[in-house]
């Protein structure tokens, strides 16, 4: 059922991601503030397939020089690309004092053993900040392999960012600053260099009492 | 920074890219 309805390709697909803030020493959930969130492990067909966007829509918005999104999207394959917008939730009470544990976690899960590179890339205004390389060996668990990459630690350049962007009076503000944010993952198999998944993410203030929301598109050229 | 970006509104984009859903 996931597949065209959720991010992954028969080789690699997302199961969750997340980024979030906690207090240290108390790791429940009532203590963990989740900034933005994708689920992938309860999927039906039920569900609608995704949407496509054209990726030349987006290519400024991602670094343009080499290994940029465009070279990327044609050395392929397109079915492992993807674009999320998230609202993400900035509504935290939890206060910001030392202790303060800011991070990202996602999962992966495929039929093959592999080992993985993740490469996260933050943008301001499609130019490359700072980039996040991270491996991962497999864990086989319940019939297929998986790549857990467990509380990483955010950056300092996203946490002042969050920090600045929270400081802003008004949401239009802060989606105005978020309209030259972006981030661009990649995961390719290290052993081989197959690109395996790039997913793009944009950005925008959650108004939502329900916390982070999310939509998943393909990324096609038409 | 950059200035010279179209703005992403002016962009050939889903109309659900513009609405936030409900819930997750």
């Amino acid at each position: 059922a996931w597949q065209g309805r959720s991010i992954g390709t028969p080789k690699l697909r997302l199961v969750e991601f997340m980024a979030f803030m906690e207090q240290q020493g108390e790791p429940d959930a009532y203590n963990k503030h989740l900034y933005v969130h994708i689920s992938q492990s309860n999927l039906s067909y039920n569900d609608a397939l995704l949407e496509s966007v054209d990726v030349r829509q987006i290519y400024d918005k991602f670094p343009e020089k080499k290994g940029g999104l465009k070279e990327l999207y044609e050395k392929g394959p397109p079915n492992a690309f993807f674009l999320v917008k998230f609202w993400a939730d900035l509504n935290t009470s939890i206060q910001d004092e030392p202790g303060v544990f800011y991070g990202v976690s996602s999962q992966y899960e495929s039929p093959e053993n592999m080992t993985i590179t993740c490469s996260s890339k933050v943008c301001s205004f499609g130019k490359q900040v700072v980039e996040k390389v991270e491996t991962e060996y497999a864990r086989f668990e319940n019939g297929r392999f998986l790549y857990r990459i467990h509380r990483s630690p955010m950056c300092e350049y996203l946490i002042n960012f969050i920090h600045k962007l929270k400081q802003l009076p008004e949401k239009y503000m802060m989606n105005s600053v978020l309209e030259n944010f972006t981030i661009l993952q990649v995961v390719t198999n290290r052993d081989t260099q197959e690109l395996l998944l790039c997913i793009a993410y944009v950005f925008e203030v959650s108004t939502s009492e329900h916390g982070a929301q999310h939509h998943i598109y393909r990324l096609v050229k038409d | 920074g950059r200035q010279d970006q179209v703005p992403m509104r002016k962009r050939q984009l889903p109309a659900s890219f513009w609405e936030e859903p409900r819930s997750s």
